[in-house]
């Protein structure tokens, strides 16, 4: 199955917090904090882009690539998950 | 003169009120004054009804959040069909309060327990991370009864993130000694799904549970697979009886069911243990499942003897969880040894599959150069590879141990048709616990459907993961935790309030405070010093050799 891009990246920068508000402004994402606590991940969305697709936003991927303080990134795609 | 909970519907509780001889014997644990007082889980599903009145008193607001609508509160969805209620009737099984005349009782019914609402919303890998590392020093034990879907095609398993959050959870969570991440297996028994080509109940840092009938026969719904653990009760055909929980609008049900129900029996049951000695670690909780998981009247063609005598079983694991049994190894365990890891790289040029083929591999090496043997001891063996096949589901894998243990890593899936094999996929087995890893082991690899079938091996490389010290030669060890006085004054949560910090050490031994009781843990091999950080000897990631 085709994964589904969502409107949400992980983004690993190396300066925490502050790190990550600058990517933030600098590219209009919405910073929604750490994803594991007092670490280097960051949970950012962006609500200019389409909430599900079937392509990865090549613009962003462009821009984070580009950033030389973002250490590791990954547009979040949809899991299919089943209670059992 | 059994301490036996009043509540109306304990009556139905047939899995633990000895209405069958062989349960889950939860009332000898009880008797022990062990409910779990002081243990912290949280249920990892579409949330949980805070407010329902046998949950309430229990409810933990700081073992829980709603990672769909990113707020503190997990209360679930409410919906005209109740789909949201999974987490609840989860929760109940574990911590529903006994002896308020409501419901039953559950397994650990003075655990605090939390829910995160997860599941119901865009699941994604953060979603995913975020659940299972919240609050790591607060809460012990993680209940998971979801995973991808168990159609008998999917090979799925946790992202990166997730990936990342389990290895910091056994690594740094409840204070280094480890979180517990309890898994159920999986519920696709009908598709000929196997639980091997599911990443979450696959992995080393998760306890996978299965289920068994009251009539102690493998359910409809059951998975096979060699990395389950162990098995406790559940639901089977329509006339058997299921499991008596919580459920949503406060009300009670006795019809919960499938591998979701079996899993937080188990979590309850480890909150016991971890009652009975707040120090074990993540390894230690494994090695003492495998140890107190019976056969029992558990019904199935493929148990087995392993290499060092136990029975094993690939739908059941090491067979019943029995909570007294595991509660009285608690007290008496003393801390396994540092976890090694050894890599060995056996095909990494491309390999025609052929019909029937087997991948020797004599294993001498696995130390760490002065050789003194890194492993002695097996814990998980783990098998990953890369390879393609025309049709995935026909190609069987299995794996023979130096002591003769075989376990099918990936049995056929008929459904299965996906021509992409399988691309750096981890098979995990628990089948060879505390075998010797020295010797011969071999891979094999058989089409047991389409005659025309191929493939190639791009890559295999057996993963072993274990102690150097003997654990079969282990001798019985005297109680290693005693309860050197009741707590005095308590505080709004029930904890003691008193100057010592929660682990400390006073004249060779330590001194632990849970909720009820100051511990004292002593080691008569390694006696703690003044000043020592920890009371537990390191606890080191994996090394590879």
């Amino acid at each position: 199955q085709a994964p589904i891009y969502v409107s949400s990246w992980a983004v690993r920068v190396t300066k925490g917090y502050q790190e990550a508000e600058r990517l933030a402004r600098k590219f209009g994402f919405v910073n929604l904090g750490q994803i594991f606590p007092d670490d280097q991940y960051f949970h950012l969305r962006h609500r200019g882009v389409a909430q599900q697709s079937l392509t990865p936003h090549w613009g962003h991927r462009l821009r984070l690539k580009k950033d030389p303080k973002v250490r590791w990134f990954e547009q979040q795609t949809l899991r299919r998950r089943v209670k059992r | 003169s059994l301490v036996v909970p009043t509540d109306p519907w304990f009556s139905k509780q047939w899995y633990m009120n000895k209405e069958i001889q062989q349960d889950l014997n939860i009332l000898k644990a009880w008797n022990q004054g062990l409910t779990g007082r002081g243990v912290v889980i949280s249920i990892l599903d579409d949330g949980i009804e805070k407010d329902h009145p046998d949950l309430w008193a229990n409810y933990d607001p700081l073992a829980s959040y709603d990672f769909n609508d990113y707020d503190p509160d997990p209360q679930p969805r409410y919906t005209p069909n109740d789909e949201n209620r999974h987490g609840t009737r989860c929760a109940g099984e574990v911590s529903a309060t006994a002896n308020n005349g409501f419901c039953g009782a559950g397994v650990a019914f003075n655990a605090r327990i939390g829910g995160v609402r997860m599941l119901d919303g865009a699941i994604t890998d953060i979603v995913e991370a975020q659940s299972l590392s919240l609050q790591p020093q607060h809460i012990h034990i993680y209940s998971a009864s979801w995973g991808p879907e168990d159609d008998g095609r999917t090979v799925d398993g946790p992202g990166l993130l997730t990936q990342e959050a389990f290895r910091r959870g056994v690594t740094k969570g409840r204070q280094g000694l480890g979180t517990l991440f309890i898994w159920a297996s999986g519920n696709g028994g009908l598709h000929y799904d196997n639980c091997n080509c599911d990443g979450y109940t696959n992995s080393i840092h998760t306890l996978s549970v299965g289920s068994t009938t009251r009539q102690g026969r493998v359910p409809w719904y059951s998975e096979a697979c060699a990395s389950t653990f162990t098995t406790t009760f559940s639901s089977g055909v329509v006339t058997d009886p299921q499991i008596v929980t919580t459920d949503l609008h406060h009300q009670c049900t006795d019809k919960h069911t499938g591998t979701s129900a079996s899993a937080p029996l188990a979590a309850g049951m480890i909150a016991l243990a971890l009652e009975a000695n707040p120090l074990l670690t993540w390894r230690d909780l494994q090695h003492l499942v495998v140890r107190a998981s019976r056969p029992a009247q558990l019904q199935a063609e493929d148990w087995r003897i392993n290499g060092v005598g136990r029975q094993v079983s690939h739908h059941y694991g090491y067979g019943l969880l029995d909570a007294g049994l595991l509660v009285d190894l608690a007290r008496v365990w003393l801390p396994t040894k540092p976890q090694k890891k050894c890599a060995i790289r056996v095909v990494h040029t491309p390999t025609p599959i052929l019909p029937r083929m087997l991948v020797p591999k004599n294993v001498t090496a696995c130390s760490d150069g002065s050789r003194r043997r890194l492993i002695r001891s097996l814990e998980h063996v783990q098998v990953q590879l890369s390879l393609s096949y025309s049709r995935r589901g026909d190609l069987e894998i299995f794996l023979t141990s130096p002591m003769g243990t075989r376990s099918t890593l990936v049995a056929i899936r008929p459904l299965d048709i996906s021509g992409q094999g399988y691309n750096n996929w981890i098979f995990m087995s628990t089948h060879y616990w505390d075998e010797d890893p020295q010797g011969l082991w071999t891979l094999g690899l058989e089409n047991k459907g389409y005659y025309f079938n191929t493939g190639t091996l791009y890559y295999y490389t057996l993963l072993l993961y274990g102690t150097a010290e003997d654990m079969t030669a282990r001798p019985q060890a005297p109680q290693v935790t005693s309860r050197a006085r009741a707590c005095v004054q308590r505080d709004t949560e029930g904890l003691c309030q008193e100057s010592h910090s929660p682990l400390s050490i006073l004249a060779g031994l330590c001194l632990i405070s849970s909720q009820q009781w100051w511990w004292l843990y002593s080691h008569p091999q390694q006696p703690v010093t003044e000043g020592q950080a920890s009371c537990h000897p390191p606890v080191t990631p994996a090394a590879a050799a």
